[in-house]
């Protein structure tokens, strides 16, 4: 597809032995994080259909917003839109290693309390950390979420994923105030 | 408000009153202290190698010193059953978050540094030292781009005799994954692995080194022609990340080996993860 392939072109740019070791000129530093940032944002689609393809056992089609599967690019900033404006989603973990892992998982939130269930439909211990201050005032970031939301995905198996659901817990006066 | 630390079966850490982190080993009498520290990048005409600068080909700091921050900030403690973390703000540019995690063997430093100041007009690069009572004999081992460990001597080269002029930038080697270093008569091996390419050290026994990050005023005449000093939102740029501080016991070589390369596989090559919002389905088996 064109979208693949215009990340395949931005990966041979960035073989440039500049882009590797970080010695271009700043004005090309800024147009190779945009040509990155724009090359994934348009295969989003193509990963999206993948996890689809693999995690479901019918063909489904990939028009029903519920199937969608969206990155947070700016994770690193403790962003992410979806996580943040969402009582409940799901994060799909896709494991890049030729092995299983296990790995803690680290969700930008601004609730007060959440629960997450694995694929069995069992609640998982989860923890709730606040997002240092430092971050949080971070020059450019433009994020609501406060918190991280902790927990442990187990054996996520090679090149393989896991699906856990994650939906706030309101308390009684959130009940109270959305009634 | 009452607690002072946090702990695992392997480890006591606290911050001390200098602002550093210290890592004390509860079943072996290992004690490792993390602090920053920045150099000051050196600045020349370039003219000849007495006058290079310090910029993004160079590490060259401009005198064989290190400088220590002024600890004018606080940490703060937070437990419970997965993850015990002290989030520490050593100043208005640095901060630290420590972390244990139930389960896992490391300690995960995952450090924040910038925008660097640079209204004294000196260029300063930061980095992170982990200091330890092993006695390693001037010896280190950084990694070869993932691949095998290679034993570096401090102020040593193999095929000749060496004079270093510059004992700091003349020790510094790139660190892709891991640099480690041993102490032969306790038989244990301490290692730091990083979640990028780092150049690194150990200028003095017992002692890990990575640079973090740096912002510096002057080309160093490679060919870039301009300054390492790169910029957003008008303002210097903040860089975050993670190291790993493992050890492990000489004599389990093969297995600390295998622990190591499966915790650097973990921190390269971490899951991805994916959202779906839930707008249309009520739960989960729906869902599924």
């Amino acid at each position: 597809s064109d979208d693949l392939q215009h990340l395949r072109e931005v990966m041979g740019v960035m073989q440039h032995h500049d882009a590797v070791t970080g010695t271009e000129k700043q004005h090309v530093a800024e147009d190779y994080a945009r040509l990155l940032h724009e090359s994934i944002v348009k295969s989003s689609d193509i990963i999206s259909d993948a996890i689809l393809k693999i995690a479901s056992k019918n063909n489904t089609s990939n028009t029903y917003e519920d199937t969608k599967f969206y990155s947070c690019l700016l994770l690193n900033t403790s962003t992410c839109t979806v996580s943040e404006d969402s009582k409940k989603f799901v994060v799909t973990l896709y494991n890049p290693q030729s092995n299983p892992v296990s790995s803690y998982i680290r969700i930008p939130v601004n609730g007060k309390s959440y629960i997450v269930n694995d694929h069995t439909g069992a609640e998982i211990l989860t923890q709730l950390v606040p997002i240092p201050l430092a971050v949080v005032q971070l020059p450019g970031r433009k994020s609501i979420a406060t918190r991280e939301l902790v927990f442990r995905a187990l054996n996520i198996s090679a090149f393989g994923y896991q699906s856990y659901f994650v939906s706030e817990k309101l308390s009684d006066d959130d009940e109270v105030n959305i009634a | 408000d009452s607690d002072k630390s946090i702990s695992s079966d392997l480890y006591d850490i606290s911050v001390d009153e200098a602002g550093q982190v210290v890592v004390q080993w509860k079943k072996e009498n290992i004690k490792v202290v993390q602090s920053f520290h920045y150099y000051i990048g050196a600045v020349g005409d370039n003219s000849n190698a007495e006058k290079r600068a310090s910029g993004a080909y160079i590490f060259r700091p401009n005198e064989s010193a290190i400088h220590n921050f002024i600890y004018s900030g606080y940490h703060e403690i937070f437990k419970g059953p997965l993850v015990q973390e002290i989030h520490l703000t050593v100043n208005d540019h640095v901060s630290l978050v420590v972390r244990i995690l139930d389960n896992e063997e490391q300690v995960e430093f995952e450090w924040l540094a910038g925008p660097i100041p640079i209204d004294d007009k000196k260029g300063k690069e930061i980095v992170i030292r982990y200091s330890s009572n092993l006695q390693s004999a001037g010896t280190f081992y950084t990694d070869s781009n993932g691949r095998e460990m290679l034993k570096r001597k401090r102020n040593y080269r193999p095929t000749w005799n060496l004079n270093l002029q510059e004992p700091i930038a003349g020790n510094y080697y790139p660190v892709t994954a891991k640099i480690s270093l041993e102490d032969r008569d306790k038989g244990y091996k301490l290692s730091v692995l990083n979640d990028r390419a780092q150049g690194g050290s150990s200028l003095t026994d017992g002692e890990l080194e990575l640079m973090i990050h740096r912002r510096l005023l002057v080309d160093d005449a490679f060919g870039v022609e301009e300054a390492l000093n790169e910029q957003a939102f008008g303002t210097g740029l903040v860089a975050r990340g993670i190291h790993y501080l493992v050890g492990g016991n000489l004599n389990n070589l093969d297995t600390i080996a295998l622990a190591e390369k499966s915790m650097a596989l973990k921190l390269s090559l971490r899951p991805w993860a994916l959202f779906t919002p839930l707008n249309n389905t009520d739960n989960f088996i729906n869902w599924k």
